[in-house]
């Protein structure tokens, strides 16, 4: 519930103040989410993949992670649309690690690493930090996640 | 110089001291409507100047504010459960990265338009489009991050956002004197394709054993998942596998009880 959280404390004076936000007094509060925007959404393009190849194309680094305990956009979702990509692997299948744990399993694909997060949910970081943080320092680094 | 300067976070209510700089502010991607975006930018640890900017966007559509990457997942500073403070996240990516944190489009969070119209037109074009003006122009608010190395991360919807946006870059590098270093993209449990992501989700409930065989056929059978809006049978189907057979849990973290 830590979103409650933060629906009190960015919608506190003194913070609003700190940050510099909200200085044309905005007429309606600070919400995390902005149902009107989400109800009214005007465009939406029914397929990412084509971007991918335009990006890939382009030299541009991708990685795709997945929580394995979200249902909303699940791991399974991912991988039937990563496949219709039909990337040549580069490295096979593996559990990759982190401090002698699984962290999830990954495949290297020519222009896109793809790797799952065990045990996390939609917001990954927030559920399994520690192996999310490793997860971005191998993205920065466009290095193999490790193998023990 | 001065706008950075207006620009600095001398310290948060309840924030624990800290030896990174951060800056918080807006920046107007479109004077006609009056659209503006707020962004927070915490800095590395240690060496920013090293380090390479990392762009954080949420999802939703409508959700991409400071709620969730910056203060419950990647961000320097968790809130306290009576919303009094804040405490430090051990694990934060600000250990490896300068993160900038943008509320985006319009309407969400700080972010704000003066046409009010804005908030029942707003979709992936005009996020795209306003997010790359951001990024360009608070580029000439902070100069020292012109050359450095970017890289654009987020989940769910921001599986539009983050994609697409690095597409306007690449559209904008191709025809500017001054491109932008982009160097990569990074997504989680991102929206990535109608079709495939639905068949991909039922798929799941079923090998989950959230709903039962008859319910994963029925939806398999009766809902079109090319159509980004589903039929009202389909829509029948989908309420009546999460109200009835998915129970009482957390649809994000499905081992876990609902938030009350």
């Amino acid at each position: 519930c830590t979103e409650k959280y933060a629906e009190k404390y960015y919608n506190r004076p003194d913070v609003q103040k700190a940050l510099h936000a909200n200085t044309t007094k905005i007429p309606y509060k600070w919400t995390a989410c902005s149902e009107t925007l989400n109800r009214n959404w005007n465009d939406s393009e029914a397929s990412i993949l084509p971007v991918y190849r335009q990006l890939m194309a382009a030299g541009i680094r991708i990685w795709v992670f997945s929580g394995d305990v979200d249902s909303v956009v699940p791991v399974t979702a991912t991988r039937y649309s990563l496949a219709q990509l039909k990337l040549k692997v580069k490295i096979p299948w593996y559990p990759w690690y982190v401090k002698k744990q699984v962290g999830g399993w990954t495949e290297v694909y020519e222009g896109l690493t793809f790797a799952t997060v065990r045990g996390a949910g939609h917001e990954v970081p927030l559920f399994k930090p520690r192996v999310a943080l490793e997860l971005f320092r191998a993205f920065l680094r466009d290095k193999p996640l490790s193998k023990s | 110089r001065e706008e950075e300067e207006a620009d600095r976070i001398i310290s948060l209510p309840g924030q624990p001291k800290v030896t990174f700089q951060q800056f918080s502010g807006y920046v107007t991607v479109n004077h006609v409507a009056g659209r503006s975006l707020f962004y927070w930018l915490t800095e590395a640890v240690s060496n920013p100047l090293s380090k390479p900017l990392v762009i954080w966007l949420n999802g939703g559509p409508g959700c991409s504010s400071v709620a969730y990457g910056a203060s419950e997942e990647i961000g320097p500073f968790k809130i306290n459960k009576t919303s009094s403070g804040l405490y430090m996240n051990k694990l934060s990516w600000n250990l490896d990265a300068n993160l900038l944190f943008l509320e985006t489009p319009a309407g969400v969070g700080f972010s704000y338009s003066n046409t009010s119209s804005d908030l029942y037109d707003t979709g992936d074009r005009r996020t795209a489009r306003d997010s790359l003006a951001f990024l360009v122009h608070w580029m000439n608010r902070f100069p020292r991050y012109k050359h450095r190395e970017i890289y654009i991360t987020g989940e769910s919807y921001a599986g539009h956002y983050v994609p697409q946006l690095a597409r306007e870059i690449l559209s904008y590098n191709a025809n500017s004197k001054h491109p932008l270093n982009l160097k990569g993209i990074m997504v989680g449990n991102a929206v990535t394709d109608n079709y495939y992501d639905n068949l991909g989700t039922v798929t799941y409930w079923w090998s989950h054993a959230m709903i039962s065989d008859k319910t994963f056929h029925q939806l398999v059978n009766t809902c079109d998942f090319h159509r980004a809006k589903n039929s009202d049978e389909c829509e029948t189907l989908y309420s009546y596998a999460m109200d009835k057979e998915f129970g009482n849990i957390d649809q994000y973290n499905i081992y876990a009880p609902p938030c009350n």
